[in-house]
């Protein structure tokens, strides 16, 4: 473990409580695209299916279960509790667009070709481009809640600081995963419009309002 | 194997 992996996932942590703070607070999910996040529960749920085989430490157990419990909750929130408040509208992303390519690269590019090894290749690809039905929802409303634009930024500041643990472990441990590294090189990179967007704006008490 | 260091992350 070190310092920008810890700041990473505890980043990743906030980004998702936040959310689900402002859809419970506010009990809406206006702004907040369903789609993403059923592809982040099937993000978490296909990377964690070693959670009772494979014991790494208390740490990574327990944010492991956080995860997928604060997934499964935000799902719920959207689509059953404030079902009324969802905005179908305009999270009209096609989801299957992006699970069936991610699928079938997962299948051809792996480091092994067991089931388990292919579901966490494709947590690590889907997980990289979960994020757009969210985006285009946000360009298509040309606007996004100052709290959805924090939980995008804690959320885009995670995987970018999961780069800064790459460097850090092939430097210092010799380690690295080409697969994750260049997913999460993707996935923060569809995050760059945003971050831009978010320092010169929100930093400065503007709401996040994408140019018409 | 050096693959299974990976899944140390989150």
């Amino acid at each position: 473990m070190n310092i920008f992996r810890l700041v990473g996932d505890l980043s990743h942590l906030l980004a998702i409580l936040l959310l689900l703070w402002k859809i419970w607070k506010t009990r809406s999910c206006a702004g907040v695209s369903g789609k993403s996040q059923i592809m982040f529960g099937l993000v978490y749920i296909t990377r964690y299916l070693d959670l009772f085989t494979n014991f790494i430490s208390i740490y990574n157990t327990t944010m492991k279960a956080i995860f997928i419990a604060v997934a499964i909750a935000t799902i719920y929130l959207i689509y059953f509790k404030f079902k009324a408040t969802y905005d179908s509208n305009h999270d009209t992303f096609r989801m299957e667009f992006l699970i069936v390519p991610v699928g079938g690269l997962a299948f051809l590019v792996n480091h092994d070709f067991t089931a388990l090894e292919i579901l966490w290749t494709f947590s690590i690809y889907l997980e990289s481009v979960a994020i757009l039905p969210q985006l285009f929802m946000i360009s298509k409303t040309g606007e996004a809640e100052t709290i959805t634009s924090h939980y995008l930024f804690a959320l885009g500041s995670y995987r970018a600081l999961y780069i800064v643990n790459w460097v850090y472990r092939y430097y210092f441990e010799g380690f690295f995963d080409l697969i994750a590294i260049v997913a999460g090189c993707v996935q923060t990179i569809l995050y760059c419009d945003f971050f831009y967007l978010y320092v010169t704006k929100v930093m400065h008490g503007k709401k996040l309002s994408l140019p018409a | 194997d050096e693959n299974d260091i990976a899944k140390d992350e989150l």
